[in-house]
């Protein structure tokens, strides 16, 4: 564990009990190679330790006992900070409501709908999902199963432009008062087409949910930035089933002030949960 | 600071930082600044130099990792496809099999996706246009038993090459890790050897994770080799560093956009000079 591994690198420079500010240094490259390997953005890494480096060369870690929890209780306190503190929750304003589902190729946006679907259905509220996805083959077909799944009413809108009021229009007939929209997947390197950026325009959601890949290294902040001028509330971050530490989670709030709200633990309808800063603090430094 | 002539700290730093951002992991980012700063001890060279002596240094190390295709002697040649949720396989087994078809052979693709919603439409439609014969049971049947129908399909029509499409799975759960193993048993059982190619296909955009994907889903298949996607991107995909030191696997292909001619053969130097520039 990291724990371990710092107190070996105190043990061994450390000497006589008393710590220098060279140890401590020691210390912090040590932390640095796990938040790289933990794909946190190096810049953020960086920053990061430089803030934990003017808290850490002070009496408390110096001349305490167990030097490397001090240090490491250091760090995970300004991880957690920099991650937000405390747990975020959606806005669902409007009526309906809209959320809008928007990220790169394959990060689990349209798997991420139908799992807001239900987590929105056991909160008591009646929602929609759209898709306004006419590119990818099977995008309709994917969500209309999920929307089955859950027990959601389902609506293809191919033609955003036209095909959406039609979705407004059947929300409030059938009296739901959430719509969830998912959209195509964006290439790497290329801008949110001019449609999505329009339709934030004209609709206002409430929600722009970015959905990223938990495995997504340091290219995170650079492609969450992309999406940016759609207004984004707030991130889901996916596949943190997996051993992935998941880097992305600092490297977003600390570059972008963009906060992640849900994070998506599976592949089934109930595996969406709630984002807990000290949780991802912990996983991030192993 | 660059070009100036003299290397300071700053610019072995910010030669790391690039590695870094490339995702080479700390390991080997650290290490080829070492193995450079060596080579340029006592020396002040210009900073293209450096970049130069760096697309140099990488070039080489992954120039045993490129393996041009070579058909099989079997026929059907059987290429299996594997990764987690959401790499590109899907995509990338039709792109593979339209290339394969582009070449004068006949190719059968098998929708052995039977978990996820609309993955076998997802195949049907793209097979519809690269105008490839698809293979599929009902959602939720048993992956094993499509791949053994599909094979013995290509085996009596006299295909040659049969690409076998799966179902994205994080390469932590073990059940699913078996179920791939299970599928290889099927086809060997029929074929008298495993699959010719076990393909792991990997996101350009992942991180160090992509080093734990190799090293489960060799565990389980026995890797043949990798094909990288969504190049077409920032992301300079270099993860597949660590992982060619580590466990020798080649990469075959790269897949550099959505459409189904997007597909480009691995070449050591191109994908050496893009990740340091
Ligand atoms: N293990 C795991 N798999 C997930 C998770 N979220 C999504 N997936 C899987 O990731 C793959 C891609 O999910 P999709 O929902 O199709 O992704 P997408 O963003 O809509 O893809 P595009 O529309 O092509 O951009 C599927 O196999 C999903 O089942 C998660 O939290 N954990
Ligand atoms: N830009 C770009 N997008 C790609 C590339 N390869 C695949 N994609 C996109 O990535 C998304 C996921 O592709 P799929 O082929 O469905 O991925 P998959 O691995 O089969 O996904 P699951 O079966 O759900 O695990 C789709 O939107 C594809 O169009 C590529 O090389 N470049
Ligand atoms: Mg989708
Ligand atoms: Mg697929």
């Amino acid at each position: 564990s990291l724990t371990e591994r710092l107190t070996q690198i105190f043990r061994n420079l450390g000497g006589k009990g008393k710590l220098s500010e060279a140890d401590v240094r020691a210390g912090l490259r040590g932390i640095r190679q796990a938040l790289l390997a933990a794909d946190v953005h190096w810049q953020v890494a960086r920053e990061l330790l430089g803030r934990v480096e003017e808290q850490a060369l002070g009496a408390k870690v110096l001349q305490s006992l167990t030097p490397a929890q001090q240090l490491l209780a250091i760090v995970r306190q300004e991880l957690a900070r920099t991650m937000g503190g405390q747990a975020q929750s959606l806005r669902l304003t409007g009526r309906p409501a809209t959320v809008l589902v928007v990220g790169p190729a394959g990060g689990g946006k349209t798997t991420t709908c139908g799992k807001l679907a239900r987590w929105l259905s056991k909160k008591g509220r009646h929602p929609l999902l759209v898709c306004c996805d006419p590119q990818r083959p099977a995008a309709a077909e994917q969500l209309a199963t999920l929307a089955r799944q859950v027990e959601v009413p389902f609506h293809n809108a191919p033609n955003p432009e036209t095909d959406f009021p039609a979705a407004l229009k059947k929300a409030r007939q059938e009296l739901r008062d959430v719509v969830i929209v998912d959209t195509p997947g964006v290439p790497p390197g290329e801008a949110p087409p001019g449609w999505l950026a329009q339709f934030v325009k004209v609709h206002s959601p409430g929600d722009v949910l970015l959905v990223l890949d938990a495995l997504t290294g340091q290219e995170a902040a650079q492609i969450a930035a992309g999406f940016l001028p759609l207004g984004v509330t707030g991130v889901v971050l996916t596949k943190l089933d997996g051993d992935a530490r998941g880097g992305a989670a600092l490297s977003i709030p600390a570059r972008l002030g963009c906060p992640i709200v849900l994070v998506g633990v599976g592949e089934r309808p109930s595996d969406l949960e709630p984002f807990y800063p000290q949780r991802m603090a912990d996983r991030i430094l192993g | 600071v660059r070009g100036q002539g003299a290397l300071t700290q700053e610019t072995w730093e910010e030669l790391e930082d690039l590695l870094l951002a490339a995702d080479v992991g700390p390991e080997l980012a650290g290490e080829l600044v070492s193995r450079l700063r060596e080579r340029f001890d006592g020396q002040s060279p210009a900073w293209e130099e450096v970049q130069a002596a760096l697309e140099e240094a990488v070039g080489e190390l992954l120039s045993g990792a490129e393996r041009p295709w070579s058909p099989p002697e079997g026929s059907p040649g059987v290429l299996l496809f594997v990764g987690v949720n959401g790499s590109g396989k899907t995509t990338t087994c039709v792109k593979v099999g339209r290339w394969l078809a582009g070449q004068g052979q006949r190719v059968l693709l098998a929708a052995a996706d039977t978990f996820r919603a609309a993955a076998i439409d997802q195949l049907r439609r793209l097979g519809e246009e690269a105008q490839l014969e698809v293979i599929a049971h009902r959602p939720g049947a048993d992956p094993g038993a499509v791949v053994h129908d599909a094979l013995a399909h290509a085996r009596s029509q006299g295909h040659r090459y049969l690409v076998v499409d799966t179902a994205g799975r994080l390469q932590t759960k073990r059940p699913l890790m078996e179920e791939l193993g299970k599928i290889c048993r099927v086809v060997e059982k029929l074929q008298g050897r495993p699959p010719e190619e076990r393909l792991l296909v990997v996101d350009a955009t992942v991180g160090q994770n992509a080093i734990s994907q190799a090293e489960l889903f060799h565990q389980a298949v026995g890797l043949t080799g990798l094909v990288v996607t969504k190049l077409d991107g920032s992301a300079k995909g270099g993860a597949v560093l660590p992982i060619w030191r580590a466990l020798g696997i080649p990469i075959l292909w790269l897949g550099v956009g959505q459409a189904l001619s997007d597909l480009v053969p691995f070449r050591a130097r191109d994908f050496a000079r893009a990740l340091v520039r």
